[in-house]
Parts: structure tokens; sequence; C-alpha cells
């Protein structure tokens, strides 16, 4: 039955949607069976691997409102043994429509429950928010990766994100662990980039994977061709970078 | 009485904190008064002009409470003539807290009507998200202000928030205009900015800045020094991009 593992920060524009598509490509490349659920009404993940919103006609919020099995709602992507449980701007919604009601932060793991075991890896895009969908994708996740922008307001919103899984692991799910921070968008010619990487080094030791992915146009281009990156440009620094992230991420489950 | 402009757009990463602050500071720096309300929980804007968050007792949530005059919370900055309205994380509560509470959608307009008379200008900086504070921000402005990162997934977010813009027009700020689409993070070497750039130019015409903000690292630098990029390096591409962005937003004002 698969890991379920939750790519939040809400930190925006810090390179959650690049990596959850990517990394989920990567590792459907090594042979898995990997499911991408994107949890963001912004719906980037969604349209970054080629499903244009349009055409949507089910999505997560169906799911939600428990009109569609999820089975139904799952699409396949351009990369084998990948699939796409599709976000939809109507997704916005959710955070007023359903404050009143109960369980209302176990609308996503009650989804996930009947998907879990057709698949070794699940990853959920989050949006920039501690928003009940957040909430959600904490709660349904065994473990939560964060990806960390070298720069430095990135930095300071990590506290009040810790702070948040700690909340989470106490009262909703306390199995929740950090599966590790990743460093993104490094750029080698820049201080401020190795600045901010030292300092994370320095406060998260073991926790900050080894792999950095370093910026790359190649990974800003991917999405308007709507492909992950090792179907646009697999010789690229974002794929090789991402390839690597992927066999860590593997090493880093065995030693559990 | 003070022009309200928003800083806007749900998708993250896309500059608003940054042209929130050095918009600001270049105005002030031109003899304005300027107030810079930070409307973000992750308080991005408070921190990057040189207030440390745990020094701080009184935010913009104790205007919402209304246990105290706004004029109490604001504070000065490093820039004479521009004061900061600060955040906190506290802030992130509101979204559920006031789901009941009549006029949800004012307090911010409320809290800056008795600014408004000790300014020439005030600018919202907002979070990563169409929720209740960004509502709030539009209900209280005369026009919003909307960064876009040169890239892919900043321009397929803009339908949903000029969407929301016309909807916030129709029911609850019959005034309210775009002040234009300002480019940021540009950068001439690649051919996705320059594709970007077009599209944007072709889609929304003279609704388009003029001045383009280049890809400047001076820019990402400066916040960890608590410093507007005016202060912290006047002579850089940066500073003289949102000098620029400053002249030509005053000569967009004065066509109306
Ligand atoms: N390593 C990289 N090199 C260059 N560009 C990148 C890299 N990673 C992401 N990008 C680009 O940076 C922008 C922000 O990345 P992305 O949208 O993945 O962040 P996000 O955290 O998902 O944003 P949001 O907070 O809006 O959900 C996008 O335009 C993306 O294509
Ligand atoms: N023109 C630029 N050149 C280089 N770096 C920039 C530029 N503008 C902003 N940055 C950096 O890019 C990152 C994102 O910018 P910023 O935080 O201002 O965006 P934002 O839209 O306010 O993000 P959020 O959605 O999280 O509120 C920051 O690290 C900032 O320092
Ligand atoms: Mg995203
Ligand atoms: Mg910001």
């Amino acid at each position: 039955s698969a890991r379920v593992i939750a790519i939040a920060n809400q930190k925006g524009g810090v390179g959650k949607t690049t990596t959850a598509i990517n990394l989920s490509a990567a590792l459907a490349l090594e042979g898995y069976r990997v499911l991408l659920v994107d949890a963001d009404p912004q719906a980037n993940a969604t349209t970054g691997v080629g499903i244009p919103l349009q055409e949507l006609s089910l999505h997560l919020y169906h799911c939600f409102i428990s009109e569609v099995a999820p089975r139904e709602v799952v699409r396949p992507t351009a990369v084998d043994g990948l699939d796409i449980l599709p976000s939809h701007t109507d997704l916005v919604g959710v955070e007023v429509e359903f404050v009143d009601r109960a369980e209302r932060e176990r609308l996503l793991q009650r989804t996930l429950n009947t998907l879990r075991p057709h698949y070794h890896f699940i990853f959920i895009d989050c949006a920039p928010s501690l928003g009940i969908l957040t909430i959600n994708a904490l709660v349904a996740a065994h473990s939560v990766l964060i990806p960390v922008q070298c720069e430095y307001f990135a930095l300071e919103g990590l506290g009040k994100l810790l702070e948040t899984i700690r909340l989470v692991r106490q009262s909703l799910n306390p199995d929740l662990v950090i599966e590790g921070l990743l460093p993104t968008m490094y750029d080698t010619r820049l201080l401020l980039s190795r600045q901010v990487l030292e300092e994370l080094r320095y406060h998260f030791g073991d926790l900050v994977f080894q792999t950095v992915i370093h910026r790359n146009t190649r990974l800003a281009e991917a999405p308007s061709h709507g492909k992950p990156i090792c179907l646009y440009d697999k010789h690229s620094r974002g794929a090789r970078d991402y390839a690597a992230v992927a066999r860590e991420f593997l090493a880093r489950l065995a030693q559990y």
C-alpha cells in the first residue's frame, strides 16, 4: 500500500509543483507506480503534466463531495506509471464551504484510502498556504517533503511550517514525519544561494537532502509544453537533479 | 486623502513583497508620504523593512479585533516618509475566526479609513491566495497592481485573478480598477522571459507597465539586511528598475 508524501511550504514560488511533478515522474521512470495529487486550486501540477483545465469535468472537489469514486477521477499522464488526481479552480471554495463540517481535515485521507492499494507512492502538491487543503494533505500523509528556495524569505517561513507539522502530529496524525528539506533554485554563482544552503545544513543537518536542485531554465520551460522534465529535456541539469533526488529519496526510505 | 493600491497575485513567489517594499520606498524617496500595509501572515514585508517579528507586540490583527487604534500600530521604517502597518503569523487565524462575522470583507477598509488622511499612497502586500485577507485588500483598495513573473505558471493564474477582481467590483467595491500588470524577474538572456512578456503585452496591451523589473540578485539579498533596495544598493539594476516603476506609476496616475 502506497507511502503518501505531502510536498508543502506556505512560502510561494519555492518549487513545490516543480518538485511534485518531476520527482513523481522520475520515480515512475524507475518502474514505480506513482500517483500525483494536485491539492492546489491553482491546478499547476494538473496543467504542468499536460491536462487542459477546460477539458476537465471530474477533479478532486468531486471526491470531497463524494459524488464520484476517486478511481473515476484519476487520469493517466504521458509518463508510463504516473497517474494524476487533478485539481481545479473550483477547489478554492473548500476553505469556506466545509468550515462547519465534522472531520473536514480528513476529506483527503478518506479519498486516498481507496487509492493507496494501487500505487507505491502518492505525492500531494500543496498550495502556498497553511489552510484547510494543506492541513488535509498533512493529515493524509506519512511524511512531508519541504522544498526550500535558496533565498532569504524562504528561510523565514520554515519555523511556522515546522510548528504546524508538530501541531498536526499532536492532534490529527501522530505518525507524520519530515521526509526532508530539499534545496531548490540553487545558483552556484550567487553568494546568497551558498549562504542559505549553509544555514539550512547548519540548522537542520541530515534532514536536508544531499541533492540540491540547481536553477535551470529548462525546468521553467517544461510546464508550458505540458511535460515533466524527463520528457521535455532528459539531458538537462534539471532532469539529472530530479533523477538524483529520486535515488536519494529511495535510499533515505531504506534507512527507516 | 491617500490612494490605496493592493499588490496581489495568488501565484506564489512572483515578486509581490519585493514590489510592495521597493515601490513604496522609491515613492517615499520622491517626497511622498507612504504607508506599507502587510496583509500576509508570512509577514515578509514587515521583516523585509527591518522589523523583527519577535519584538512586535502590536500588528494588523489587533486592528481587526478593534483593540487598538490603527495609528498606534503603524511604525516608521529606515526610509524617511515610509511607515509600515506590520503583520504577524497570528493573522493566519483570521480566515476561520471571522467566517461568521458580518462585513468580514471590510475589516481592512475600516482600519485604513482612519489612516488615509495622513498619507499620499497606501500599498497593501497580499498573501499568495484569494482568501479573506486578499478580498479585504481588494475591497479597501482603489486599484490593484499585479506583479507577473515572466514564467509560464504565472500567466496561467491571471484569468482567475481578473475574475476575482471583477466579482469584487460587482458586489463589494464598484470603483476598483487595475493599476497595471508589472512584469517581474525578467531575464534578458532567456527566451521564456521574452515569450511571456510578448504574450502579456499581446493580451493586456497598455495595462502592462512599460517598465520591466529585471532579475537582479541584489533584490533578493536586500531583505536579509532589512532594507529596501534603495538603501541596500542604490546603484543596482533593481534600484533603478523600481525608481523607474515609481515614475511610471505617477505618470499613469496623472492620466486618469
Ligand atoms: N530549479 C528551478 N530552476 C528554474 N526555475 C524553476 C526551478 N524550479 C521551479 N522553477 C520555476 O519557478 C517558478 C516557481 O516554481 P513552482 O511553481 O514550482 O513553485 P511553487 O512553490 O509550486 O509555487 P506556488 O507557491 O505558487 O504553488 C515556476 O515558474 C517554475 O517553473
Ligand atoms: N527581480 C528580482 N530579481 C531577483 N530576485 C527577486 C526579484 N524579485 C523578487 N525576488 C526574490 O524572489 C523571491 C520571491 O519574491 P517575493 O517574496 O517578493 O514574491 P511574493 O510574490 O511576495 O511571494 P509570496 O507569494 O510567498 O508572498 C524572494 O526571495 C525575492 O527576494
Ligand atoms: Mg505550486
Ligand atoms: Mg510575499
